[in-house]
């Protein structure tokens, strides 16, 4: 399996470490507390408490046979940025680090960060968008004014066909999937009608989206 | 406008109350700290330093007229419930709150959070499977095995038609969408090439997202 390391074992951390392990892959994450280390060990490969700008201490856990390294501190841009510097100088091909501001995210790009995430900004524009359109579940933008959007079947849907709601909603978007339990209907066609229970992945722009899901013209 | 208030200006909430303002919402901050006020007042209707949990400071600002409220404080528990509770209590029908855990998530469910959202956690989920697949920017879970990515057009895509990269392929996927510059193609056809600079939204399980991003059987 590939190897992956994690470096801070924060909300994001500890996330991003549950969920590798649980797509199987071998994880190794190391905190400067304690406690932390404690709870990780129940869902990673090696718990290891230590400093992550040590580059003996990484070495000491072979941490330059990883597939990936991942830096997972926000507080400190020292900590962030040094562990960066340092699991790139260990040889590991593809480094994701986590940044708190555009000018941190610069700084980690031009020291050799692979990936720059913002877990927290881009949380931010995707509940502002969802709230645009109150029913929205999740959200990938694809251009300033457009997105894809998950929407439940909302209740006046829910018996009416793709080609009722379109023809009513009279609007430049298209439904791409329904998901109805564990079967995906991609591309569905204009008779499919809506049951109870599932789940639409729709594209166009947020105003017809918000249109659509709010019942509105 | 609708009209809205974040309490708490820290990435998450700034990343909030930027985007909402730029998609033309009346946005009211307010945070404990100076600096962050100061820095807001650039992109908020009105930036007010002071407790968030203080009822008495929200009724002088008009906040019991705010449509939806936005508690984005994650490092204090108290400060997270006490200002959701005052919210609620002003008649604010949509409070949305940042958790830092599920236990943190219940009690602010318990006492009216009409949405939890867990930014760290879901940046987490979100790295993690989009690691499986390195290419991928960004991601929508549908089933715990399946889902929508968005993936940019690959060196080995350019050129060829769907149809030729399913057979190549092999496996249950299908290309939702392709943003080509600023047009949106929905359900293409099997005959569609693809083009340097395209993104391409496709739905199906990890595994098959992964085998066709790498061009792997
Ligand atoms: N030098 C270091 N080496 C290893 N771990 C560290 C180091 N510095 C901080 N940490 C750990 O990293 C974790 C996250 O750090 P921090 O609090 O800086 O980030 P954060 O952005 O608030 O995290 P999150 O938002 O994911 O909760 C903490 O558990 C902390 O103990
Ligand atoms: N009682 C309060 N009233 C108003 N603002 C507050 C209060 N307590 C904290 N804040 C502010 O809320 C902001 C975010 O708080 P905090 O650091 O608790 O969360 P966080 O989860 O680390 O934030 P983020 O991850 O979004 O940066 C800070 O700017 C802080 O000054």
């Amino acid at each position: 399996a590939e190897r992956i390391v994690v470096i801070g074992l924060g909300r994001f951390g500890t996330s991003t470490a549950r969920t590798l392990h649980g797509l199987g892959y071998e994880v190794t994450a190391i905190d400067i507390g304690e406690k932390q280390v404690a709870d990780a060990s129940g869902f990673v490969t090696l718990a290891a408490q230590g400093d992550g700008t040590d580059e003996d201490l990484l070495r000491s856990l072979h941490v330059e046979q990883s597939d990936v390294g991942i830096v997972a501190q926000g507080e400190s841009l020292e900590a962030s940025v040094l562990a960066t510097l340092v699991l790139k100088r260990l040889g590991i091909p593809w480094v994701v680090a986590k940044a708190a501001s555009d000018l941190h995210g610069e700084l980690l790009r031009r020291i050799g960060a692979d990936q720059v995430v913002f877990p927290e900004r881009d949380a931010g524009t995707r509940l502002a968008h969802s709230l645009a359109v109150r029913q929205i579940n999740d959200y990938i933008p694809l251009t300033p004014t457009t997105g894809v959007a998950k929407l439940p079947a909302l209740p006046h849907f829910v018996g009416h066909t793709l080609a009722a709601l379109y023809r009513d909603a009279n609007l430049p978007l298209s439904v791409l999937l329904i998901r109805r339990g564990q079967t995906l209907i991609s591309a569905p066609a204009d008779e499919e009608r809506i049951q109870v229970g599932d789940e639409l992945i729709l594209a166009g722009s947020d105003r017809a989206i918000d249109a659509f899901a709010n019942g509105r013209e």
